[in-house]
């Protein structure tokens, strides 16, 4: 009624899911999310993980994130779909050789009295 | 199965500024079932990665490729 | 701590009723990391 776990909700809590200092990963921390290009290098506070603790990545798998993944009851997001697009751009890029795709598409559009 | 709304209403008084701060019954409701549909489509976007990976074990890294996604979706 | 345990409690209950649908196994530590995703969320 507390919204906490009965004493036999806690014993299977103990049995089935809570990880131990046997097991091989002991922790799982979701670091909180920092943009490099945004902070300088001494303000980052980095955690550093303990012995045994997996944090979570979201940039482990990056090159997977060119393609949206199945989903189930909820669609992707606008946002989603818009980072997917960056991703794609970014790996599209990762491939050229001399010339940029990217600038070549924007440079029609540059006026350097707009710059100037 | 799915979050008892006690639990929920602890949560969110968690992460309350101002303790004054009330939810009434049909936020509270709604959030349970918000969280409800979390969970379910981070379990169910898993399995399809283990599924695509002709895996029987849904492991952390099916987890992580799917994540970043994931919370940009809600 | 006793939040976070009925958190990851209530994550081991639904990741079952998926398993059981889908008929795949959730590591231990995959419920975990749910468990850590959504407490944060």
């Amino acid at each position: 009624k507390n919204g906490f776990l009965s004493e036999e909700e806690f014993s299977l809590w103990n049995r089935l899911y809570r990880l131990r200092d046997s097991d091989k990963i002991k922790e799982i921390t979701l670091p909180p999310v920092h943009f490099p290009s945004l902070e300088d290098e001494e303000s980052r506070t980095t955690q550093e993980p303990t012995m045994g603790a997996h944090q979570l990545s979201l940039s482990e798998w990056r090159l997977w994130q060119d393609h949206p993944f199945p989903t189930h009851q909820v669609d992707h997001s606008d946002r989603c779909h818009q980072f997917v697009n960056i991703m794609q751009v970014i790996e599209g890029m990762r491939h050229e050789e001399d010339e940029c795709s990217y600038e070549l598409e924007l440079k029609p559009y540059l006026k350097m009295e707009d710059v100037i | 199965g799915g979050f008892r709304k006690e639990l929920v209403s602890r949560l969110l008084n968690l992460h309350f500024r101002d303790q004054k701060t009330k939810v009434s019954r049909d936020a509270l409701q709604l959030m349970v079932e918000f969280l409800r549909i979390f969970v379910v489509e981070a379990a169910v976007r898993g399995v399809r990665q283990a599924q695509a990976e002709d895996l029987d074990i849904v492991d952390v890294e099916q987890l992580e490729k799917v994540l970043p996604q994931l919370l940009l979706d809600f | 701590q006793r939040l976070k345990a009925a958190v990851h409690y209530t994550m081991g209950c639904l990741c079952n009723e998926v398993a059981l649908d889908k008929e795949v196994q959730f590591s231990k530590q995959t419920i975990a990391a749910i468990s850590e995703v959504t407490f944060q969320q």
